[in-house]
């Protein structure tokens, strides 16, 4: 289903939810619940809004009932335990790679998709100082080090 | 009609209000 121009501002946290279906499905599901709430507040009004969330409201009831098995899923708790655990890792992975020089797309996206689930993580409440440092470094390195590579330079 | 629009999308809003917090075990 299309997205409505109005909730484009989630479109990452959708496509991140996607990504993670198969690999990662806790991780999957609070990015879409994140990216409900996040739409509610943009546009839960107008008809092609509603019907986006409505759809979204669908799918995220349909994978809690699939995962109530899973305590990450059961118990928000734990899922928050689950996702910053996740964050980190995706955010460690990406600066392990970046002081080593290994520079790449595949760097730049962990850059950009921690920084993606250090937003997820709002969804339990407000975030850590450290978390929010930790998201603010993962978007400023995933522009830079885009800009680098796009301009043909060396990322410092 | 414009108030009846405006109170039928207050009532959708508040459904998938009420669905968000039943799915995240507010209720």
């Amino acid at each position: 289903m299309a997205l409505p121009p109005q909730l484009k501002p989630i479109q990452h946290h959708l496509r991140t939810a996607q990504e993670h279906d198969k690999r990662d499905p806790v991780v999957a599901y609070y990015c879409r619940l994140h990216a409900m709430q996040t739409g509610m507040k943009l546009d839960g009004k107008t008809p092609e809004c509603r019907k986006f969330l409505v759809k979204l409201m669908d799918q995220l009831e349909m994978m809690k009932k699939e995962l109530s098995d899973n305590e990450s899923i059961s118990q928000e708790i734990v899922g928050n335990a689950h996702i910053e655990n996740y964050a980190l890792k995706v955010f460690l992975y990406a600066d392990s790679e970046d002081r080593s020089g290994n520079f790449h797309k595949n760097l730049i996206k962990s850059f950009y998709t921690s920084s993606l689930l250090f937003d997820v993580l709002s969804v339990f409440g407000e975030l850590s100082e450290e978390n929010i440092q930790h998201r603010k470094y993962a978007k400023w390195k995933a522009a830079y080090i885009h800009n680098c590579l796009k301009n043909g330079e060396t990322p410092q | 009609t414009g108030s009846v629009g405006t109170s039928v999308a207050s009532a959708e809003q508040d459904e998938l209000s009420q669905r968000l917090a039943k799915l995240r075990d507010q209720v």
